[in-house]
Formats: C-alpha cells, sequence, structure tokens
C-alpha cells in the first residue's frame, strides 16, 4: 500500500509538471497567435 | 475581424501538484483519525483515493490542454499560411533572403516540434496544415495576364512596345482572324524571369499595337526612363508593368490597360494612372517575421515539453 501510495505521489507529479509545461507553451503560441493576427490586421 | 475570436490567454487551470498534502495534512488526518480508533491502513487507504482522484482530474486536465494546444496550433498554423498567401501575392515586398531561410527553418522547426506534442492527439491537424500551404502555392503558379493598347503613327508598321524592359523575339505567326502578324517576345533581363509578351495590331484600328503579357518578372525593372511606342507616343514605363496587379485567382487574371485614348496620351504624361499594389512597410514584414520565428521563449517551451514527454513514454 505504501508503495502504491508513492508511486501515485510520484505519478501525479509528474503528470502536474507537464501540465504547467503544456499550460506555458498554450500561453506562448496563444501570444504569438494574436501578435500575428494584429500584425495582420 | 471581429475581436471576440482573439484567444484568451487566459487560461484557468489549477496546477498545483501539491494541493492533496495541502488540503488533507497527512499526520493531522492520522492522528485525528487515530483518536477516533481507526487503524493506520484505513488511513492510508484514504489517502490512495485521494491521490488517484487527484491523479485522475490532473490527467483529464492535461488531456483538455493538449487538445487546446492542438487547436490553437492549428489556428496559428492557418494564419501563418494566410501570410504566406499574402506573402507569395506580393513577392516584391517579401523578405529578404536571409529572414526567409530563419523563417522557413523556424516554420519547419515548429511544425515537427507540434508533430511530436500532438502525436495520438491531432496528428490530422499537422498534415491539413501542410495541404492549406500548399494550396496557395499552386494557386500563384496561375499565370497573370495583362493587356496594353498603344496607340502608334499610321505609318508605323513596327511591332514594337517599348516598356522599360528588355525583349527578345522568339516567334511571329499570323492568325487567322487578324492580318496582322503577332510577335511574340520573351523578357530577356534575366534568364529565369518567365514573362512574355504578345505583340499585334488591333483588327478594329490597326495603329492600336495590343501588347499582351503573361507572367511575373521576378527582376526589378531595369530602366525608369519613360517608355514610348515607335512613334515616340502611348503608355508611360509604370503603367506597362503587367505584374504590378496584385490579383491571384484560380482562374488566370487578365488586366488591361487601354492607352490608346489621345486626350490622356497627349495631355498627361506624367499623370497617366499608375497602378500601386499595396503597400507594407519592410520593418513591418521583418517584425512580423522576427516574432514568428526567433522567439526564444517559443522554442524552449516546445523543446522542453516534448523532451518531458520522450522522456516519459520512456
Amino acid at each position: 500500500k505504501e508503495e502504491s501510495t508513492d508511486e501515485l505521489e510520484e505519478e501525479l507529479k509528474r503528470v502536474t509538471a507537464e501540465n504547467k509545461k503544456l499550460v506555458e507553451m498554450l500561453s506562448v503560441v496563444c501570444e504569438n497567435y494574436n501578435t500575428l493576427r494584429s500584425h495582420l490586421m | 475581424m471581429d475581436c471576440s475570436s482573439w484567444i484568451n490567454t487566459s487560461l484557468d487551470l489549477n496546477i498545483n501538484p501539491h494541493r492533496v498534502h495541502e488540503e488533507v495534512p497527512k499526520m493531522e488526518v492520522e492522528s485525528k483519525l487515530f483518536s477516533l480508533g481507526m487503524t493506520k491502513f484505513s488511513v492510508k487507504e484514504e489517502s490512495t483515493d485521494e491521490l488517484e482522484e487527484e491523479l485522475k482530474r490532473v490527467t483529464a486536465e492535461n488531456k483538455k490542454l493538449v487538445e487546446m494546444l492542438s487547436v490553437v496550433c492549428e489556428n496559428y498554423n492557418t494564419l501563418r499560411s494566410h501570410l504566406m498567401e499574402y506573402m507569395k501575392r506580393n513577392p516584391e515586398k517579401e523578405l529578404s533572403p536571409s529572414s526567409k531561410k530563419r523563417k522557413s527553418e523556424s516554420s519547419n522547426n515548429n511544425n515537427s516540434n507540434l508533430m511530436g506534442i500532438n502525436n495520438g492527439n491531432s496528428e490530422s491537424s499537422s498534415t491539413d496544415e501542410e495541404e492549406s500551404c500548399k494550396k496557395p502555392r499552386e494557386e500563384t503558379i496561375k499565370a497573370k495576364i495583362s493587356r496594353v493598347y498603344v496607340r502608334t503613327e499610321a505609318s508605323d508598321t513596327g511591332l514594337i512596345v517599348k516598356d522599360g524592359y528588355q525583349w527578345r523575339k522568339y516567334g511571329q505567326k499570323v492568325t487567322r482572324d487578324n492580318p496582322c502578324p503577332r510577335a511574340y517576345f520573351k523578357c530577356s533581363f534575366a534568364p529565369s524571369c518567365p514573362v512574355k509578351k504578345k505583340v499585334q495590331r488591333s483588327v478594329d484600328d490597326q495603329s492600336v499595337l495590343v501588347a499582351t503579357y503573361e507572367g511575373e518578372h521576378n527582376h526589378p525593372q531595369p530602366s525608369r526612363m519613360e517608355a514610348t511606342s515607335g512613334s515616340g507616343r502611348g503608355m508611360s514605363q509604370g503603367s506597362s508593368v503587367p505584374c504590378s496587379a496584385s490579383l491571384i485567382s484560380s482562374a488566370p487574371t487578365v488586366v488591361t490597360l487601354d492607352l490608346t485614348n489621345s486626350k490622356s496620351s497627349k495631355g498627361s504624361k506624367n499623370t497617366e494612372p499608375r497602378k500601386d499594389s499595396p503597400k507594407v512597410p519592410q520593418n513591418l514584414v521583418e517584425q512580423m517575421a522576427t516574432s514568428l520565428t526567433t522567439d526564444p521563449n517559443f522554442r524552449a517551451a516546445l523543446v522542453a515539453a516534448i523532451s518531458g514527454r520522450l522522456m516519459h513514454k520512456n
């Protein structure tokens, strides 16, 4: 049980870190998109 | 365009990795439960359940984020393809070769990176984007055609329309519908220039020369001297340039310019209509290219995400 909990915690950390990166990427892409769009307009 | 379609960059997402631990302090719960007569085993079980629940929540959030990213990337690529289409339409205002190279390299990198991110989720978006990039290129290949009418002296029998460009005559023939011969010219200023010109006298009025231009010059105008027909009257240099009309469609575009009106040709050498193509400041184009290609944050984030993904998959 102890082991299972540790694994879960580890997995949770990993997925959360991945989420954070995805949010950062999304933010950058959105920013670029809006910049490009404003230039084209 | 409607500003409501702008992407909202504020993501209301909870990415706190230690939420479980903050909400449910382990020791506190254990002590409380112990005081209530519950065993340590049941506490662990509960903690595991909560962890599983949290993991599910974060995983769902992750999936949602990937989907969002896919949509945004698709939109971005579509917009970029529009930009490329615009650049194709206005080749004379295209980016400098170095920045163009940077742009293409960067876009290739971006595409490959995004493919990696979206692997298994939305691979089709990348292929769609590639196709959407191809279509405008095919459309721009269609030849642009423009026609210019030039009045000459009655005594002039030549088939020469001087427009400031250098032409090499490569053929002449007589067509059934017009007894006057038709001369074929090719732009000789640059070897790779694809522009061709046909010159023939009008059936209705033999004093009028009809010059038909096909294609688009890939070089600047060789001279700025005012062009005239063989008789010294007629058209100005600027108005004869067939490629200044920036119309592109699936069907070949025909631009007709009638310069046979004696009033306008006599009295307005300096005021003749000059076709202006849409102006885009060079620095704006550069700025666009730079924002697209040389954003270190963007690259870094992509690389980090992909490498992270790959490592986790392994």
